[in-house]
């Protein structure tokens, strides 16, 4: 990527992170689509040998051979037998059996977590600069599990079977299913083999908001990544025959438009379907579009494909226009006619001057790449939201990253919109999603693996969650959703934006192991057999202990109440309350920590006992507890406050969000 | 139809392997036999989860719930790319 290393603070800050032997011997594994092992970005010059501790391969097939890995992509491996169970073999002629990317995303995902330094890399001129993943030391190992027909559970159960035995350190997913119960989750029950073996498993947490409870990959034992955006962007204005301008973005690079006001015509007035104004393929009436910009509405089918639909039935551009459902999130794309997007807002008023004026006419203007874009991060609308619909108590997301309008490594089998009539090929291709915002955090997980090798995975989820900002650094209040254009809460954004500059030094970490996590699924009321299925082991529950999920060592607190109406456990009508216990490690030096508590709704009580913590050595662990109290209030409330230790030199901060439901 | 196979995760107690079996994947295997001489295990998973997947009529699936040392017949699952 070439601006989120400088967003994140990274580039200022090269000296925090060691380019030690430990740094280059941790292993981050890529579950996805497979790897183009052309791209630079999987250069392995300036790295030593494939760390010892490596037991993986370079597995053979089509279009890849063991020579295709080096020291930077150290393995690579494909999991298809799932897939051909249920689907039949392989179309070969579409797409490789074996670890090589034709899709790109996975060669995207890759580079982004720990991709080596690559100079002049760009997008048809587009978000130039010097690219990097995150942890550029790194070792990168992939496995195929993604197929033109999908992702499936026994590929994927197969390949996180494989990097723990490969010895990865850290594992990428940038993908996910419905919400089932955790030991019926095939991500869930791997990562939590993985968690064991001290491998951190970084999940994207979905696209489908900005839906309440749309978070996947929902297990307290992964780390959760929605998205955020950066402050860079690609404006393409929208210029009308009445002389208004409108922003837009697009990615376009080719023969411009003829400087001139073109006629511009709504889709759904150029098309003879139900639903033209989504300019599905072959639903645009040539006579009617030929020569002209063409206003699609977002839809069914892909944005590129939209472009595709325009340009093949004669348009000149094409205007492409949220709905309610993407609010004024602009997403860019490299579409192969000129084109840009729009938000909802916008779109409505381009509909309202097409219905009213009697010769419209339009242009685009390519204004190309703008850095220092404000606000940003804004959380991105499509970011899966929270509550966690599986254990209200635990609250997800956990973290976001950037994770709109990416620029990384991408395959050279096809061209940036991926559509098979695209033509061009691309070293690197601007994408987004939490497809793109995991392997950020997976790759910043593999820099905190580096600088602190003896770490678990869940010290490592807690520095970054404990140190991320819900603010923004130069001012101006809480970070925006873009969904609403209000502050964004950690329904949304988890414990905020990751830092990985503060969360390489975060004073105390929220600790966790196995019983941990034992006990988590004891408190869950899971049976023996459910605890087997999922932890491979025969476990009982101590009848004599009272378990709880509020007790596990989470570093964020979600607490789910009743609401009037009644309902079990709140008490309906009258006061709640329940107590959550936490306990802190000290990681850094000696001090005295002292808890600060924010919350906005003072009919909310937020007890924290002690409210002075002191560490006289580190490793030292001491706990504390918090006791929440509220009034009984309406379905669908929410409160959201925040919880700080801190020494004067580190902040260790908690988000809270209460809910009633 | 009834007879139709379905891809499905078999989750086993490592723990109960009955002594004889040399190892997991030879009890894997006669467990499966046990309910479909035609089932072909897909893979066997050893660090992940134990136990192995299989293709398997629902009638199977059920008969391999019920035979000792199975913990789960979890039907498989899409997911997709974010």
């Amino acid at each position: 990527t070439t601006r989120t290393p400088s967003f994140l603070g990274l580039d200022k800050n090269a000296e925090f992170f060691p380019e030690s032997d430990v740094a280059t011997d941790v292993i981050v594994g890529v579950l996805d689509t497979g790897v183009w092992p052309e791209s630079k970005s999987f250069d392995d010059n300036g790295l030593g040998p494939v760390p010892s501790s490596w037991k993986g391969v370079c597995q053979t097939g089509k279009n890849f051979k063991a020579s295709d890995c080096n020291r930077k992509l150290i393995g690579a491996r494909y999991f298809c037998s799932g897939y051909e169970a249920t689907l039949g073999p392989i179309d070969e002629s579409k797409e490789s059996k074996s670890p090589r990317d034709d899709d790109g995303h996975g060669t995207h995902t890759a580079s982004t977590a720990a991709g080596s330094v690559v100079a002049g890399a760009n997008l048809l001129g587009y978000a130039p600069g010097s690219a990097r993943g995150m942890a550029t030391r790194a070792r990168l190992a992939v496995y195929k599990v993604c197929w033109m027909g999908g992702c499936f559970s026994t590929d994927i159960l197969a390949a996180m079977d494989k990097a723990i035995e490969d010895n990865v350190n850290v594992l990428s997913l940038s993908l996910g299913g419905g919400t089932s119960d955790y030991y019926r989750d095939s991500i869930a029950t791997g990562a939590f083999a993985a968690m064991e073996k001290g491998i951190l498993v970084s999940c994207s947490a979905g696209n489908a908001g900005p839906n309440q409870y749309s978070v996947s990959n929902l297990a307290p034992w992964i780390t959760t990544v929605g998205a955020g955006t950066l402050d860079r962007d690609f404006p393409a204005f929208v210029s009308l025959g009445n002389g208004k301008n409108f922003s837009g973005v697009s990615l376009f690079k080719g023969e411009a438009l003829p400087n001139k006001m073109l006629p511009f015509v709504y889709a759904g007035n150029a098309s003879n379907a139900t639903n033209g104004n989504l300019c599905l393929m072959g639903t645009l009436d040539p006579e009617k579009v030929k020569g002209k910009l063409v206003l699609c509405e977002r839809g069914i089918n892909a944005r590129v494909q939209k472009g595709s639909e325009v340009k093949a039935a004669g348009g000149a551009g094409m205007v492409l226009t949220n709905t309610a459902t993407n609010g004024e999130e602009l997403v860019a794309d490299a579409h192969l006619l000129p084109a840009t997007a729009v938000g909802k807002k916008t779109g409505d008023e381009l509909k309202t001057y097409l219905f009213s004026d009697s010769n419209p006419t339009a242009t685009i203007l390519f204004e190309g790449t703008k850095v220092g874009i404000e606000p940003s991060p804004v959380v991105a609308a499509f970011s899966s939201r929270g509550p966690n619909s599986i254990t209200p108590e635990i609250l997800k997301p956990d973290i976001i990253a950037p994770g709109v309008n990416i620029i990384a490594g991408w395959t050279g089998a096809v061209g940036p919109t991926g559509l098979s009539d695209d033509p061009r090929r691309v070293a690197f291709n601007i994408i987004s999603g939490t497809s793109m915002s995991c392997p950020h955090v997976s790759g910043l997980a593999a820099l905190l693996k580096g600088a602190h090798p003896d770490w678990s995975p869940a010290a490592i989820r807690s520095a970054l969650m404990t140190t991320a900002y819900t603010a923004y650094k130069s001012g101006g209040g809480a970070l925006v959703d873009v969904a609403t254009g209000k502050p964004s809460n950690p329904f949304d954004h988890g414990s905020g934006h990751v830092d990985p500059v503060s969360a390489l030094t975060p004073g105390l970490v929220y600790d966790m192991n196995v019983v941990d996590y034992l006990n988590f699924l004891c408190a869950l009321g899971y049976t023996p057999s459910q605890i087997n299925t999922l932890a491979r082991r025969n476990f009982t529950c101590d009848s004599t202990k009272k378990f709880s999920v509020t007790d596990l060592n989470y570093p964020s607190f979600a607490v789910s109440f009743a609401s009037q109406m009644g309902g079990a456990g709140g008490g309906g009508g009258s006061s709640s309350s329940v107590k959550y216990t936490r306990t802190l490690t000290n990681v850094g030096e000696a001090g005295t920590y002292k808890v600060s508590v924010n919350v906005p709704n003072s009919s909310v009580k937020i007890l924290v006992e002690p409210q002075t913590l002191s560490f006289s050595q580190a490793n030292e662990k001491k706990s504390y507890t918090v006791t929440f109290s509220a009034p009984a209030m309406a379905a669908d409330t929410n409160v959201f406050g925040r919880i700080e230790w801190s020494d004067g030199k580190h902040t260790v901060g908690s988000p809270v969000a209460i809910s009633w439901s | 139809g009834s007879g139709a196979k379905q891809t499905y995760i078999v989750h086993m107690a490592k723990s109960e392997m009955p002594a004889g079996f040399e190892d997991h994947s030879h009890w894997y295997d006669a467990s499966l036999k046990s309910v479909s001489e035609s089932a072909e295990m897909i893979y066997v998973y050893r660090n992940a989860v134990h136990g192995f997947s299989a293709r398997l009529t629902a009638e199977e699936a059920e008969s391999l719930g019920n035979q000792p040392g199975i913990l789960s017949v979890l039907p498989e699952m899409k997911y997709e790319l974010h």
